[in-house]
């Protein structure tokens, strides 16, 4: 029964900037993610992969891989990434150019701030379910915790910490500020 | 396990070799870069909550197993994408309804009504929370944040095995907790060091060591916790543990205590301003094995399945 599973396996999914994308933001970019679900062959090799297009300014908000390591891989344009490892470091404060690849280990939070028009990048992620949690933005950790449990985590009022929970209306890409924009 | 790791002559019964103080508590350690430890591939910590105290958000690089040795108290877990399931209601649900609002004092009152009185109450919303008491087990998965808080007098006391062989753990055998606050020191750093160590890369741990004790937050820029938050300045320097008062370590005390949504309890009794829960709640006492008799007479344990004659009807 080999040639009815394995020989006749669909190995290929397009993830480029033309595929209709997961995350879709018109002032901010897109992502686009393969995962098993897409392309069960990646269980096999317990790999998926994501896509990005950063437009200027836009940012990637901080956030983590759950389960997995990534290798993110600059196709086009530059961005500033930054990388803070579980001591609260920063391991990588810096630009990425096309070119150029990243390790950004299991659990170490990014964030990623485009500096062209168009940033674009290839994470290749180690786990065929690879999956992300955001420290930023709505549905984040932050919001999902109880309000008194951020005032009295982060030592601050009610009000700040209602501001921390519900200031940032987007969830992934943040589009570049009103001024960035103009200046742009 | 790496190779003749469990070449083990002789097992000991090891004692926690490190202790971490907090302003509410203790997290004690086993080392665990002890042989024993890494060819089981687990690390363990007990951590000591004392009254109002509440140990602040992490997520960990492998899966947890928590047992709670002795007290009570509340805990959360954030799911990543995972909606905010438990919400406020409206004033006027909030005479209606029978929900239950723990620890309702002091401060945190004065403030509640102050927002009160001013009309712009904000509803919260928050995933789920839930209550654990003494001999409960709780579940963490791998890079799932999560936070405990002790609303009673008897200190909570929680041993904690990290699975760091397991195959979701893709880092390295070392436990690890990335905080979400605080300046504390991490509790299996000083474990790290000493592997670095050993692996002769001194001028990395004399470097590692000088910068120790931030969150995860603290190692980003503020432009870009600005942008990415939407808030002020003064709110990203309390995020990233900038406060003169920044001290507390991974456990601190709650002025006041906390207040948030919590679902009606079965058996509840007030002390001191806090519900005590007296039984479990009605999930658990339906899903619990229903005595039945077995063909010999005797009385086993077995679960009520759907479609089985029970004691007790749906």
């Amino acid at each position: 029964g080999l040639e009815e599973t394995i020989c006749t396996a669909r190995l290929r999914q397009n993830i480029g900037s033309s595929s209709s994308p997961d995350i879709y933001n018109p002032e901010a970019g897109r992502i686009k993610t393969v995962t098993s679900f897409d392309l069960p062959a990646l269980r096999w090799l317990r790999l998926s992969a994501e896509h990005g297009t950063l437009h200027r300014n836009a940012m990637f908000v901080p956030h983590y891989n759950l389960n997995a390591n990534s290798a993110i891989y600059a196709l086009r344009g530059r961005a500033r990434l930054q990388v803070v490892n579980c001591n609260g470091n920063t391991v990588f404060d810096g630009e990425l150019e096309a070119g150029r690849v990243l390790i950004v280990p299991q659990n170490f939070a990014v964030a990623a701030k485009s500096m062209s028009d168009r940033f674009q990048y290839v994470s290749f992620k180690t786990n065929d379910n690879a999956a992300i949690a955001r420290l930023a933005g709505t549905q984040s950790t932050l919001s999902g915790v109880p309000m008194d449990v951020l005032a009295a985590t982060y030592n601050m009022d009610r009000n700040e910490a209602r501001q921390l929970k519900n200031n940032n209306l987007y969830k992934f890409l943040v589009p570049p500020r009103e001024s960035e924009r103009r200046a742009a | 396990p790496q190779q003749n790791e469990c070449q083990l002559e002789q097992l000991n019964a090891l004692e926690p070799d490190n202790r971490i103080e907090s302003e509410g508590g203790i997290i004690e350690t086993w080392n665990p870069n002890n042989r024993q430890f890494r060819c089981a591939g687990v690390a363990l910590s007990r951590c000591t909550l004392q009254r109002n105290s509440l140990r602040r958000p992490f997520y960990s690089n492998a899966p947890q197993e928590i047992f709670i040795q002795q007290g009570s108290g509340y805990f959360g877990m954030v799911f990543p994408g995972c909606p905010e399931t438990f919400e406020e209601p409206q004033e006027s649900e909030q005479r209606e309804s029978r929900r239950i609002r723990e620890s309702v004092q002091g401060e945190s009152r004065r403030i509640r009504e102050s927002e009160q009185g001013e009309g712009r109450r904000f509803r919260d919303s928050h995933q789920k929370v839930n209550r654990f008491r003494e001999g409960d087990l709780i579940a963490v998965p791998t890079g799932t944040v999560f936070w405990m808080y002790n609303d009673q007098d008897t200190p909570v006391i929680a041993v904690s095995l990290i699975d760091t062989g397991s195959f979701q753990n893709q880092l390295d055998e070392m436990p690890r907790r990335f905080y979400l606050a605080g300046n504390q020191e991490q509790e299996f750093l000083q474990y790290q060091q000493q592997q670095v160590r050993g692996r002769g890369e001194q001028r990395r741990g004399r470097e590692q060591q000088e910068n120790e004790g931030g969150n995860i937050f603290s190692g980003f820029k503020r432009d870009f916790l600005e942008d990415a938050l939407n808030v002020n300045r003064h709110i990203v320097d309390r995020l990233q543990g900038r406060n003169e008062d920044e001290e507390k370590g991974a456990i601190v005390k709650v002025r006041g205590g906390l207040s948030f949504v919590t679902p009606p309890e079965r058996q509840s009794r007030h002390q001191g301003g806090s519900i005590i829960e007296e039984d479990e709640d009605e999930e658990d006492e339906w899903r619990r094995p229903h005595h039945q008799k077995s063909r010999r007479g005797e009385e086993e344990e077995r679960p009520c399945r759907r479609g089985q004659k029970c004691e007790r009807s749906n």
